[in-house]
């Protein structure tokens, strides 16, 4: 199933 | 204190924000006012702009935090009429944000400023391989088309071509932009870029655009989509993460 992302992973 | 011209045109401002928000933490100094939140699960970012030019007045001493309700702030915009001026009045001693549509007369509310603070968020640098602009009521129509079919759309880029498609259980939809459709204004890619995204989010986030506004899509493979448009005065970004298969 798809999984809905955080947006904290891309501030890294 | 700050003026606007259309206190209507504000509204729709409010309304997007609200529809992601809660709650905001403006920063009015003399560039203007600026404001910027994840909403509660971090899935979307909004980031807010209106430059000290789109106000008709603006007089401002220092830097001030006005921690807003949208909710309470929201209804109270609903109430502008299409001539009315909005003015925007801090009252530091009584903690209060004073809305104000000046027409014919003047009313004003009155509404109570939240303590809370600005968030430290900054715009993360990341690198877009595609970039395309189009006309913001197509767009907005296509992911209208889409939540008929599913609660998800896949946004592409591929051979110059901008495409938004989505697969239902039973039915399909799809959408193409390519360099003959009035839509579409311009496309910079380097390579394709697809990523998957919540509907219910990207429909929040296009709720304010109107026939002749321009959307800004960033694109790039299981990447967030940074959307850019102008509103009322305001620049409005927004960033929505992707769903991963």
């Amino acid at each position: 199933k798809p999984k809905q992302m955080t947006l904290d992973v891309f501030f890294k | 204190r700050a003026t606007l011209e259309s206190a209507k045109e504000f509204k729709k401002v409010v309304d997007t924000v609200a529809q992601i928000l809660d709650e905001i933490c403006l920063i009015a100094n003399e560039d203007g006012i600026t404001a910027r939140a994840m909403d509660p699960s971090h899935v979307a970012l909004v980031s807010l702009e209106i430059p000290r030019l789109s106000f008709e007045d603006y007089e401002i001493e220092g830097e001030k935090e006005i921690g807003i309700d949208l909710e309470a702030f929201k209804k109270i915009m609903n109430r502008a009429k299409s001539k009315d001026k909005l003015i925007l009045e801090l009252d530091e001693e009584k903690n209060k944000l004073n809305v104000i549509f000046e027409n014919s007369g003047r009313r004003k509310f009155s509404l109570a400023l939240l303590d809370i603070s600005a968030s430290e968020i900054k715009m993360p640098e990341i690198e877009y391989p595609a970039v395309v602009m189009l006309k913001g009521d197509a767009f907005k129509e296509a992911l209208k088309d889409a939540d008929l079919i599913s609660d998800y759309v896949i946004l592409k880029v591929e051979d110059n071509k901008f495409i938004v498609e989505t697969k239902g259980e039973l039915n399909d939809f799809s959408a193409e932009f390519d360099e003959d459709s009035s839509a579409l204004i311009s496309i910079e890619s380097q390579g394709h870029a697809k990523s998957a995204f919540n509907l219910e989010y990207l429909l929040d986030m296009v709720k304010g655009i109107k026939a002749g506004d321009i959307v800004k899509l960033y694109l790039g493979t299981d990447m967030p989509l940074k959307l850019e448009y102008s509103l009322g005065g305001a620049n409005l970004t927004f960033l929505l993460a992707p769903r991963i298969e």
